[in-house]
Order: structure tokens, then C-alpha cells, then sequence
């Protein structure tokens, strides 16, 4: 699972 | 990048661009919650802080730009330049009902304790219920104008294409957040009522009336 803190969206 | 995040983003630019043209194009905000309003720039200026701290893309970086000036646009243009055709009698829905609980429930149910993630996260509760003023004034004033249908139309849109992008990006990613989630499908639902009233009125050349 990716981190939540990467945000890549809007 | 899928197709549903892009057809996403695409109807949430569609959404504000549309009210920016059909205020400036009429010289009018009449049927336009200004607290609605209000609030997306407080869910736009919150969530895109990161503009400063984190680079995704130019595309990402860009829409943020273009939404956090036509948000603040939208913001002038209702509250100054055409302030005297704002309807604010119909518009009295109690938003710091709203901006109270989203920051309490920021606070309470968030990934990480940073600022910067604790506003994201506030961000995300705001945007989930940002609407319910702008529902609101078209059930008291007991109709919409055409565009300002399609603009309800979009922005409710937006979010639904946005779990179908959750959904795929969960099988072909493993990425899964459940926070923007489970305030997407709520922002969804929130919708429902007009989709409804939308697909079986506006589309078939009717004036949205409520009965």
C-alpha cells in the first residue's frame, strides 16, 4: 500500500 | 492518471468554469450560494497548500492553480463586482455547522498528525458537504436555472467519476485511502436527490422545478 500521505490527486 | 481521475478532474474544471462564465456572461449570481461558495475556497486554499511543499505534476500543479484563482473569481464576483444581484435571503443555511464538525472530525480521524495533513484531511471532510448550502437555497427557492443545473450536474459528477478511480487504482495500484473515500461517497450521495431530478427533468428540456 502506497502511504497516504502521497497525494497525487485533486 | 486513469481515465475516470482524468473525465474526473475534467467535469470538476467544466463545473467552475461554467459558473464563472454564466455569472460573468448574465452579470448575474442570482440562484448562487454564496456560502457554498465560500466554502470550496476554504476546501481549495486548504487542500492545495501542498502546491508549495510537494510537486506531483505540472498537470496536477496547474488545476490546482486554475481552481484556487477561479474559486477566489467566483468569490469576487459574487461578493463585489455583482454583489447586488446575490440572493442572500435564500442563502441562509448555518455553515459553521458545517465548518465546526469537519475541523472536529479532521482533528479526530486523520493518517498523521502534521498541519499539513490535518488540513488535507479537513479539506476533504469540508468538501463532502460544501454543496449542502447551495442544495439548500434551490429547495427553498424551490427551483434552479438551467446552467446552474449542468454546473450541479458536473460537480456532483466529479466525485462519482472519482470512486470509480478509487476502485481501479485499488486493484491495479493497492492504493487505497479510506478517508477520501468514505467522504466521497457521502459527497456523492449528497447529490443523489438532484441527479435524480436532473436526469428526469433538466435532460428532457424541463425547467429543475420541485414539486
Amino acid at each position: 500500500l502506497k502511504p497516504s500521505y502521497v497525494k497525487d490527486e485533486l | 492518471m486513469n481515465i475516470f481521475r482524468l473525465s474526473g478532474d475534467l467535469s470538476h474544471l467544466l463545473a467552475i468554469l461554467l459558473l464563472l462564465v454564466k455569472i460573468w456572461k448574465t452579470r448575474s449570481c442570482a440562484g448562487i450560494s454564496g456560502k457554498s461558495q465560500i466554502l470550496f475556497a476554504i476546501v481549495y486554499t486548504t487542500r492545495y497548500l501542498d502546491l508549495f511543499t510537494s510537486f506531483v505534476s505540472v498537470y496536477n500543479s496547474f488545476m490546482k492553480v486554475v481552481f484556487l484563482t477561479a474559486s477566489y473569481g467566483t468569490l469576487y464576483l459574487m461578493f463585489f463586482k455583482f454583489k447586488p444581484t446575490y440572493d442572500h435571503n435564500h442563502d441562509s443555511f448555518r455553515i459553521l455547522y458545517l465548518i465546526i464538525p469537519s475541523l472536529v472530525l479532521s482533528f479526530i480521524i486523520v493518517h498523521v498528525y502534521t498541519v499539513m495533513e490535518i488540513l488535507w484531511t479537513y479539506s476533504i471532510y469540508l468538501e463532502a458537504v460544501a454543496i449542502m448550502p447551495q442544495l439548500f437555497m434551490v429547495s427553498r427557492t424551490g427551483e434552479a436555472e438551467t446552467i446552474t443545473s449542468h454546473y450541479l450536474f458536473a460537480l456532483g459528477s466529479y466525485r462519482a467519476l472519482y470512486i470509480l478511480n478509487w476502485i481501479y487504482r485499488y486493484y491495479t495500484e493497492d492504493f487505497l485511502d479510506m478517508i477520501v473515500i468514505i467522504a466521497g461517497i457521502v459527497q456523492t450521495i449528497l447529490y443523489c436527490d438532484f441527479f435524480y431530478l436532473y436526469i428526469t427533468k433538466v435532460l428532457k428540456g424541463k425547467r429543475l422545478s420541485l414539486p
